[in-house]
């Protein structure tokens, strides 16, 4: 009854996931990162909107989940980011949706939330908008990684190497996954 | 899809969720992470909520808001709310095959974890600083 941050790094995906010790230990060690990032503002006497914002950066840094670097690849094969955010008090909220080239996703949210009339902006506009608040865009490759790579080319083709192929907990997507 | 949900010094709740969509999405196709009310939701008389599943159902169940707006009109607790709706409103949203979870912590520091899914990966901190990490049941 006295927990000041409670973090998810998703659900529903653990059983595609056939975790070595290694793996589950990087997936431990993430998320208790992300829960001292945001403790760490808590103790300072930091907002809650703060702590939220510091714990989900590492998650989106983070390949193994599926936000920022290491999110799954659209049918486009690229990486596309949704976030919001929203504060408790004044019931303020902000989101960003579709985007392709913002850092942080979740701080993108919160631009949206405190320097605009508006709750929620998607795609080029969340991105122009960001970037007169003056965030730097980046490329979209920077949020690719090899795993998430590999899972997208062995959705779009029969070409996966012989070792996905050999992957019984991969059978690939089903037919209703795909959008 | 990743989130938090933080109480700070003042009781002051917040919640924010991010993530990368589904799999191979096409149309522009929009989850609940970014909609208010379905992945996130925050209100400091009630509870800060987060939300990971098939977005599609989270949405139709605006299932973040329903959570606080159990506990605002039943004085249901933060545990009670987010059970009811994971567990009991979730499977029955659409065709009954909604899934996924929540993360909901309400201004007293009581926090809620429930997920109709296999696992779901999540942990909490308390005042203290003590971690707990957990991926399944």
């Amino acid at each position: 009854s006295n927990v000041v941050l409670v973090v998810h790094g998703g659900a529903g995906s653990i059983e595609e996931v056939d975790m070595t010790d290694e793996e589950e230990a990087a997936y431990r060690t993430q998320l208790a990162e992300a829960l001292r990032a945001g403790y760490d503002v808590i103790e300072g006497g930091g907002s809650s909107l703060d702590a939220v914002e510091a714990a989900i950066q590492p998650l989106e840094r983070a390949r193994l989940f599926n936000a920022g670097r290491g999110a799954v690849f659209t049918n486009a094969g690229m990486a596309e980011h949704d976030a919001s955010i929203m504060e408790g008090d004044s019931l303020k909220a902000g989101a960003i949706a579709g985007t392709k080239h913002l850092p942080h996703p979740i701080s993108a949210a919160r631009l949206v939330m405190e320097e605009s009339e508006h709750v929620m902006l998607a795609r080029q506009g969340a991105e122009a908008f960001a970037l007169a608040q003056g965030v730097d865009l980046v490329p979209n490759s920077s949020f690719y990684t090899p795993e998430r790579r590999e899972r997208f080319l062995e959705t779009l083709t029969s070409d996966a190497s012989p070792e996905v192929k050999a992957r019984p907990e991969r059978p690939g997507p089903q037919p209703d996954a795909l959008g | 899809t990743v989130g938090a949900v933080a109480r700070d010094q003042t009781g002051t709740l917040a919640a924010g969720t991010s993530t990368g969509g589904t799999s191979g999405k096409r149309w522009g196709r929009i989850g609940d992470s970014p909609i208010i009310g379905a992945g996130t939701y925050a209100d400091s008389q009630t509870a800060g909520v987060s939300a990971t599943g098939w977005g599609e159902y989270f949405i139709r169940g605006a299932v973040a808001h329903e959570v606080t707006a159990l506990m605002d009109h039943t004085d249901a607790s933060v545990q009670e709310a987010a059970r009811t709706v994971i567990n009991e409103r979730l499977p029955r949203l659409g065709d009954g095959r909604g899934s996924g979870g929540v993360i909901a912590l309400d201004a007293e520091g009581h926090v809620a974890t429930p997920f109709i899914t296999p696992g779901m990966f999540r942990g909490w901190i308390t005042e203290d600083g003590t971690v707990t990490v957990r991926f399944y049941d």
